[in-house]
């Protein structure tokens, strides 16, 4: 489904200083995959996750996604696999900070065309699903972090991507409304979709199949979680 | 230390809607406690360190800050208090978007009158304390989310206040550095400083020395923590 190959990310800092995000990266994501990230801060989790994404593009390396050069793509085919085949959960959440969380919910509807009532009538069944049903009508500046966190997750699954990334979804809700959350996680991963988390968790990453380290930008180790 | 008496927070929603996030609240703090709050997202952890970190106001109730009725302190002295009492790590950082690391951290000093170079080195030493001594240039949007939750650590505590409040510090922090950053807390306890930290991991409020839990916003217990 997607093969990273030989990937670099580098930031220029100016005066020949610079940063190494990502060194050398290659790996593999099959369709069904459950896969966790983790690695210290700063070792480049986000980085990967914003290529794979297709929201920040390499330095050098290859980016493989369903047989096609993603660098090859038209901007038309890169946000298709941006809003339609991808559902991304940020790190800083990225919400609308004008409008209230059912139309944070709704707006890649809009994008995919849905009809307006549909489109109320699913993104007010999402919230529900992760605990927000009470807060559809609050501003992002009216919740609290967790809150937020879990508006950008109904958002991220309201057009039923079959890839589903989610960069440190639970790193603010308690450890109940987290293990709701990935139990909807789960759920998708038991229906096909393929799921890849960044979390500083191991709990977390107990739910998942594989395992990736890393560590400095690199791989340190990409292992299958035997104890399900 | 910090009396609170009878503390609500309702928030109006229009149309007879509102949100209760603090119900008669009470709790006293006295200098050189170290507390943990914990509680369900959306419980009003936040809510409630934002009232004891005077940036926000209660509803209703009393909020007595060293003998002083906080709603009878002028402008001046709220703004001492905020600003050289009190450290405060936000939930959501709160950096300044476009200045780098090193001065996001500096600007306590601006507020307390140190010179430029004492200024450039305390920031400099704050920033390595925390593992950020390599990133003082870069920009919160150049920064990994661990490091822009650092560098609001940092900035916290350049001031040398007596009273710390961190709203989820290790949230987006890998295992070693939440290790380091709570290894600083309890240190800054050890030396007399009054801590009090909003967390949903049970590892960290097991280095504090009393347990607050919020449901609903009302405090269901308040305990001291034995197992030290
Ligand atoms: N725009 C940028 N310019 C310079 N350096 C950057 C930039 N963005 C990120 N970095 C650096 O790249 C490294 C990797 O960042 P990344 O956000 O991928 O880390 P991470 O593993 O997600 O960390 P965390 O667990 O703290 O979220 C960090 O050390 C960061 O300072
Ligand atoms: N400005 C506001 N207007 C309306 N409701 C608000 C506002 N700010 C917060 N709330 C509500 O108050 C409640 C408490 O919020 P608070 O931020 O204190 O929760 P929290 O315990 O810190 O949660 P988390 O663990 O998710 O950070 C939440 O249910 C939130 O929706
Ligand atoms: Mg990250
Ligand atoms: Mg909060």
């Amino acid at each position: 489904l997607i093969v990273l190959e030989g990937i670099d990310k580098t930031y220029d800092m100016g005066k020949a200083h610079q940063v190494k995000a990502l060194v050398d990266l290659t790996m593999r994501v099959s369709s069904g995959d459950y896969i966790a990230i983790m690695g210290p801060s700063g070792s480049g989790k986000s980085t990967l996750m914003n290529i794979i994404g297709c929201l920040d593009t390499p330095t050098s390396g290859n980016y493989i996604f369903e047989g096609r050069e993603i660098s090859d793509c038209s901007e038309d085919e890169l946000a298709h696999i941006r809003n339609i085949k991808i559902g991304f959960v940020f790190q800083v959440y990225n919400l609308l900070p004008r409008s209230p969380a059912l139309a944070n919910v709704e707006l890649p509807l809009i994008y995919s065309g849905v009809p307006r009532d549909e489109r109320k009538q699913r993104a007010t069944e999402t919230l529900t699903a992760v605990g927000m049903g009470e807060r559809v009508k609050h501003k992002p500046s009216e919740l609290s972090g967790g809150e937020r966190q879990r508006v950008a997750i109904a958002r991220a699954l309201i057009n039923k991507p079959s890839i589903i990334l989610a960069d440190e979804p639970t790193g603010n809700l308690d450890t109940k409304t987290s293990g709701e959350i990935m139990a909807i996680f789960d759920r998708l991963n038991e229906e096909g979709n393929t799921i890849i988390v960044v979390t500083h968790d191991p709990e977390i990453a107990e739910h998942t199949k594989r395992l990736v380290l890393l560590r400095d930008g690199q791989i340190q180790s990409d292992e299958e979680i035997k104890s399900r």
